[in-house]
């Protein structure tokens, strides 16, 4: 087909796109392509919604997901909170390549890609210190916590279970547009 | 958060997502993005998909797998991509998402769930019939 190879992804995060064109050009699979499309991303921290230094969470650390798929051999490699390494989708190549699995996490997910010779630093950085300074300031808002005591709405934790609160009617919050999965 | 789709010139095809989610997530919390079928999936026999927004509502949907499954059977890839959302809509009308779907021979979409801060959604595209990756809108349903 005329229209092939292509690559699209969202946002309008075009140094990650150009990074993906380039890897084709240069003789690389599909796979590749992803790869170094979402890295280009990771190392620019996109839009502060990918990569380091970017969406701390409630303890202020910022932590990464990531996954690759091979829609050829229908082989996956994925990781969910994976903390002190920059190179997320790096990694999910690493789960996808040298083990039978599909999702690693969390402080497990960080010591296969020690083991993989990936280089272990912090992720925060002094805007998502910043960011989460504010938040605390806020008294914690917003945040994702509902049926438990101290009220969430108006206080930080810790909370507990609140059999009280469990009457309430809670309907979907809205997720910022600028904080996106 | 960026989600890719990528259809090389002899037809095979891959998909991928990174992210740092959401801000000021419960620790342990994951979204859709490292979920296969929900962040990304992609399929050689039809094609690839790749959703973005509220990680917590997308990954109860495998929205990225049912777009692939719709261009399975023949869908065109903007038509799967919005009955996605028109699907994750019926239930939560205020979430934010968007996908992304491309077919193997080439043909691309994207939709989005239309709120009151989100009325288009801007993805980027690649393929030999531009010099440059170019940056295209859509208007959210």
């Amino acid at each position: 087909s005329s229209v092939l190879p292509l690559v699209i992804n969202t946002w309008a995060f075009k140094n990650a796109t150009e990074a993906a064109w380039r890897t084709l050009a240069s003789g690389g699979s599909a796979l590749d392509a992803v790869e170094s499309g979402c890295a280009k991303c990771e190392m620019e921290q996109c839009d502060g919604t990918v990569g380091f230094g970017g969406s701390p969470n409630e303890r202020g650390e910022t932590t990464l997901d990531a996954m690759i798929m091979d829609g050829t051999t229908m082989d996956v490699g994925a990781v969910g909170g994976l903390r002190r390494i920059k190179n997320a989708i790096g990694v999910a190549r690493k789960v996808l390549e040298h083990t039978t699995h599909t999702l690693l996490i969390g402080e497990s997910a960080t010591k296969f890609a020690e083991s993989m010779g990936f280089t272990s630093e912090n992720l925060s950085t002094s805007a998502s210190e910043a960011m989460y300074s504010d938040w605390l300031a806020r008294n914690c808002q917003p945040n994702y916590w509902r049926k438990v005591t101290p009220d969430p709405s108006k206080h930080c934790g810790p909370y507990k279970p609140s059999g009280i609160m469990a009457q309430g009617n809670f309907p979907y919050k809205e997720v910022d547009v600028h904080g996106h999965d | 958060t960026i989600g890719m789709v990528v259809i090389h010139k002899e037809g095979s095809t891959a998909a991928g997502t990174s992210t740092n989610g959401i801000k000021f997530k419960i620790p342990g919390r994951v979204g859709d993005s490292p979920v296969p079928g929900a962040g990304a999936y992609a399929n050689d026999k039809a094609g690839a998909a790749a959703a973005t927004g509220d990680g917590d509502i997308l990954l109860r949907f495998l929205p990225s797998y049912q777009a692939v499954e719709y261009m399975r059977k023949g869908v065109d890839p903007t038509v799967a991509c919005q009955k996605v959302i028109s699907r994750i809509r019926k239930h939560y009308p205020g979430f934010l998402g968007a996908v992304i779907c491309a077919n193997v021979t080439g043909s691309y979409g994207a939709a989005c769930n239309k709120l009151p801060t989100f009325t288009q959604f801007s993805f980027m595209v690649y393929n030999p019939l531009r010099s440059q990756s170019t940056e295209e809108k859509v208007d959210c349903l």
